[in-house]
């Protein structure tokens, strides 16, 4: 564990508790990607599997059951209790062009052709996509509340933060992930786009 | 098998 990598969670665990406020506390998903956050739920679940097989460390483990709970908690929200207020209208990106090539991607390219690697692989792929229909939503609607705003740049954070992590791993411990840092890019370079829009004006409101 | 274990990352 570094700083970098304890930021990074951090900052990802601070998203989520954003988000699961923001609807609780508003009792409306209005601005939110129910899409995205299906996304999200299978990259956790595809990815967290071997929660059962190996225990890495108390820490580890908590978070992933806290990741698994909260994107579960999010689609429950959104889907079922505060379901009115979900926004279909613009929400309509075709997120079956996103899990299809990132299935075929993970079995072609992998670090070994066995399930619990192909999963982890897909949910790496389709983690650096999966706020696309999010970010869609938001250039669609031309707005996004402040809340929503600050959630984004949390959730962006985290994935920058890891790429100083991998950074940090490669000379201290020589360790990477070729396939990691490679979609923790690509995924980084998606929020690029709103972190100007974020940090130049507040896109909420204008 | 090492693979797995070197998995420390969330």
């Amino acid at each position: 564990m570094n700083v970098f990598r304890l930021l990074g969670d951090i900052s990802h665990l601070l998203a989520i508790i954003i988000l699961l406020l923001k609807i609780w506390k508003t009792r409306s998903c209005a601005g939110i990607s129910g899409r995205s956050q299906v996304l999200f739920a299978v990259v956790y679940t595809a990815r967290y599997l071997d929660l059962f097989t190996s225990y890495i460390s108390a820490y580890n483990s908590i978070m992933k059951l806290v990741f698994l709970a909260a994107s579960y908690g999010t689609i429950y929200l959104m889907f079922i209790k505060f379901k009115a207020s979900y926004d279909h209208n613009h929400d309509t990106f075709r997120i079956e062009f996103l899990i299809l090539p990132c299935v075929l991607l993970s079995l072609l390219i992998n670090h070994e052709f066995s399930p619990l690697e192909i999963l982890w692989t897909f949910s790496i792929y389709l983690e650096s996509v999966a706020i696309l229909p999010q970010l869609f939503m938001v250039s669609k609607t031309g707005e996004a509340e402040s809340i929503t705003s600050h959630y984004l740049f949390a959730l962006g954070s985290y994935r920058a933060l890891y790429i100083l992590n991998w950074i940090y791993r490669y000379y201290a411990e020589s360790h990477y992930d070729v396939i990691a840092i490679v979609a923790g890019i690509v995924q980084t370079v998606l929020y690029c786009d709103f972190f100007y829009l974020y940090i130049t004006k507040g896109i909420y409101g204008q | 098998v090492s693979r797995r274990k070197e998995k420390d990352e969330l």
